[in-house]
């Protein structure tokens, strides 16, 4: 009698099938199952139970784990759509796709204002605009007066807040960011548009072993 | 001062998404 030995093929807790995600998101199957290379080697630094973890999320963007940056902070939550303290491997391609050159601009405009609504009260009020910028500032170290931050923030709230209601509604938001496009350049990574030419190494059987 | 918040917060390297897969490869 014959004996088989197969293998098991074991994917990632949340895994959807490339061509479902490719059918929702501006990727091709080819791209979404690159994709899946590089959540796999994200989703297995640390935690190795396929799904990425903050912790994981800040090692990948700053080769620290420890690595504490609001904006970060609040595109893992974005990206952690079912609000469970991780992100799979669907939730890991649908947000990507809202950062594909070819995703429509309304999308990336509606993304960035959740960025930025960091209490999501759909608004982006004053006081939130002050800690984003003292946030910046923190980090790169650079120094500006109370008084000069207020200024800043005083004018842009102005600038933006055109019913003078004292804070950002999406609407104002999106006005605004059609009169300062480059306010979007953070939502588009040219190399999205071909993962597979532009990372190689990516490309891989789709069919992987997770053991 | 011409100069917008949001320019600002916008040089946050939170949002360099590259490191993502600069890391991995």
């Amino acid at each position: 009698m014959g004996c088989w030995l197969s293998k098991q093929v074991k994917h990632t807790p949340g895994y959807e099938e490339p061509a479902v995600l490719a059918a929702e998101t501006a990727f091709t199957v080819s791209e979404v199952e690159a994709l899946y290379e590089l959540f796999r080697k994200i989703s297995y630094s640390i935690f190795k139970d396929g799904l990425i973890h903050k912790e994981e999320f800040q090692l990948a963007l700053f080769k620290n784990s420890k690595k504490n940056n609001l904006f970060a902070d609040r595109i893992f939550d974005l990206f952690d759509l079912k609000r469970n303290g991780v992100i799979d491997f669907g939730e890991f391609v649908r947000s990507l796709s809202v950062f594909h050159p070819n995703t429509a601009q309304d999308e990336k405009i509606a993304f960035a204002f959740r960025l930025y609504d960091l209490r999501s009260t759909g608004f982006i009020e004053r006081e939130e605009l002050k800690e984003m910028v003292l946030a910046l500032l923190n980090e790169s170290e650079l120094c500006l007066s109370d008084d000069l931050v207020e200024t800043i923030v005083d004018q842009t709230c102005k600038l933006v807040d055109s019913n003078s209601d004292g804070k950002i509604d999406p609407i104002e938001w999106k006005e605004f960011v059609r009169k300062n496009p480059s306010l979007l350049k953070n939502m588009t990574l040219p190399y999205l548009k071909d993962i597979t030419m532009a990372f190689p190494s990516f490309v891989m059987s789709s069919e992987v072993d997770d053991e | 001062i011409n100069l917008n918040a949001f320019d600002i917060i916008s040089l946050s390297s939170g949002f360099d998404l590259s490191g993502l897969f600069e890391a991995s490869e």
